[in-house]
């Protein structure tokens, strides 16, 4: 049997709202040592999101048995929305489950909603990432990289990252003109988390699709920071850090015919 | 013209 309960329902409404324009169906695999983990990829195979949900990341948490849940994340979020941030959330199934149950219970404790959700057989790939060397670590606020990311759409359907020592700069260039944001490295000594932390091995020139960028900063709603790894010509890593887990993006880049 | 790489030349199905 699976029983996880969340402190409060926002964080898994938030997730939910992250991913689910990216993928629409997902394994949710559970385990009592590593709590829920699920990697998904979009339909073009271009983005990869990989969620990681420790036992620690749960008020109480227990799986007896490992499970999969496959669930489509449409019909999880409309279930979602019926309950309020505030509320305690707990994922319910059996061991051979049919049904995820979904409860909400507000703190007051005199209101409990209950919903039961079909499970579905999903019949995905399963893409082994291993850890990988990056030429350079870029830390940011996670709005910050949202505006720029969202905005610089709006000229190009691509976005070039070009990070040096202590600079990054976004390009974009499209029918209208062009445009470059350029972010300086610098530490906030009040509030950390406004930092921008550049770790360079190698200057980097990276160019991804600005729709999956769009994509990638909905995530932002969870974690006031963003790392985001870059190397030339291979797939960056975004990752937006949660209490105990984490939600990572990989997305492949685009280069020159 | 740039071109869309996929994750599938990069990462081995497991």
């Amino acid at each position: 049997m699976l029983e996880g309960k969340f402190e409060s329902a926002s964080l898994m409404k938030r997730l939910v709202e992250a991913i689910k324009d990216s993928v629409k169906l997902c394994n949710f695999n559970c385990s009592q040592t590593k709590g829920i983990t699920l990697q998904a990829i979009d339909d073009s195979r271009v983005l990869l999101i990989s969620l990681k949900l420790d036992p620690g990341c749960f008020e109480g948490f227990r799986c007896d048995k490992n499970l999969v849940l496959g669930l489509d994340l449409e019909s999880l979020s409309k279930v979602l929305k019926q309950g309020n941030n505030e509320d305690y959330l707990t994922l319910i199934a059996e061991d051979a489950p049919d049904n995820l149950l979904v409860v909400f219970e507000d703190p007051k404790k005199d209101r409990i909603s209950e919903f039961s959700l079909k499970l579905m057989d999903i019949d995905s790939d399963v893409l082994s990432i291993e850890d990988m060397d990056h030429d350079c670590s870029i830390t940011l606020p996670s709005s910050d990289f949202a505006k720029v990311a969202r905005d610089m759409r709006t000229l190009s359907e691509s976005l070039q990252i070009l990070v040096t020592k202590d600079s990054v700069k976004f390009m974009a260039s499209g029918p209208i003109g062009t445009g470059s944001v350029i972010i300086k490295a610098h530490t906030d000594l009040k509030d950390g988390k406004e930092s921008i932390k550049i770790d360079l091995n190698k200057s980097v020139n990276v160019t991804f699709g600005a729709k999956y960028l769009n994509d990638i900063v909905k995530a932002s709603t969870l974690a006031e920071t963003v790392t985001i790894k870059l190397t030339n010509k291979i797939p960056a890593l975004f990752e937006f850090k949660l209490q105990g887990g984490y939600l990572r993006y990989y997305l492949a880049p685009k280069f020159d015919e | 013209k740039m071109k869309q790489a996929t994750l599938l030349s990069f990462f081995t199905r497991s």
